[in-house]
């Protein structure tokens, strides 16, 4: 759900040890990519090297029929143009049921079959979905290593909060890090120091430093990736002047990880 | 004035 926001169709590389997804947005601006570990799922398995090619808009929409009781199961067979997911009650109360469409997700378009709203409604029971695959051109270089001047670490859900704050102020948001404090500000047209927004950094916070950095960022986007803070409880901003921001969300068994290109003056 | 900088532009930096 969080990769949609961001790219509307992607492919997730499946092999033995992960399922990996990396993808631009249409604009070239950001990039998110996307690691689960194996040990990240109940059961997992993988014969053959594969990537599936999903339109991420109509698995968002599937997805929202899950609950977070159900356990969802994906499969796709060799050779297979579908993705099948499968959502399982972990509770049977109700005697199970099968529900099964072949859905052509790649026209987010078009409105959902009046079908579709009965299966919402039967939830939590057993629903079989199917979304198609599309064969898709992977990004395959992947981002170049980088080393950074700066990390900073903080409780996820209080990014979210100052950029979700700050989104209703301003466009863009100018982050400076230098040895003890972060400010994260609001810009506006004809910036100074007085015109300036900023706020209180929470305790939690850890700063990593070589070198003081000042970048500038699309707001949107930076409120895009926070939306991925619901699975870690912190989040790293890695940055270096002039190189595209890395906002990085580790879990247990993965992570996602998202790249924004700076804002620069004329 | 801001100008937004292209994630493509910093691949071919390498």
């Amino acid at each position: 759900k969080s990769c949609s926001i961001l790219v509307t169709d992607a492919n997730f590389e499946c092999n033995e040890e992960n399922i990996m997804l990396q993808a631009m947005d249409n604009s070239h601006i950001a990039l998110v990519s996307v690691e689960i570990g194996a040990p990240g799922f109940t059961s997992y398995r993988c014969d053959r090297t594969m990537p599936l090619g999903v339109d991420l808009t109509s698995l968002t929409k599937v997805l929202r029929c899950a609950k977070d009781e159900n356990i969802c199961t994906l499969k796709a067979a060799d050779e297979a143009d579908v993705l099948n997911l499968v959502y399982d009650a972990k509770s049977a109360f109700f005697s199970p049921f099968f529900f099964a469409f072949m859905w052509h997700g790649r026209d987010a378009s078009s409105p959902f079959p009046p079908f579709f709203l009965l299966c919402s409604a039967l939830l939590p029971l057993f629903i079989h979905l199917n979304i198609s695959l599309s064969s898709q051109t992977p990004i395959t270089s992947s981002w170049p290593e980088t080393k950074y001047d700066t990390r900073v670490t903080l409780p996820s859900a209080e990014f979210t909060r100052i950029v979700r704050d700050l989104s209703q102020l301003g466009e863009h948001v100018r982050i400076e890090v230098s040895k003890e404090v972060v400010r994260i500000s609001k810009l506006k047209a004809k910036s100074s120091a007085e015109d300036e927004d900023n706020d209180s950094i929470p305790t939690g916070v850890v700063i990593e430093m070589n070198q003081h950095v000042s970048l500038t960022f699309s707001l949107k986007y930076l409120v895009n990736f926070s939306k991925s803070g619901s699975l870690s409880g912190e989040v790293q901003l890695l940055m270096s002047n002039d190189v595209p921001l890395l906002v990085a969300y580790d879990f247990t068994q993965g992570y996602i990880r998202c790249y924004l290109a700076p804002k620069i003056g004329d | 004035q801001l100008k937004q900088k292209s994630l493509t532009s910093f691949f071919s930096k390498g």
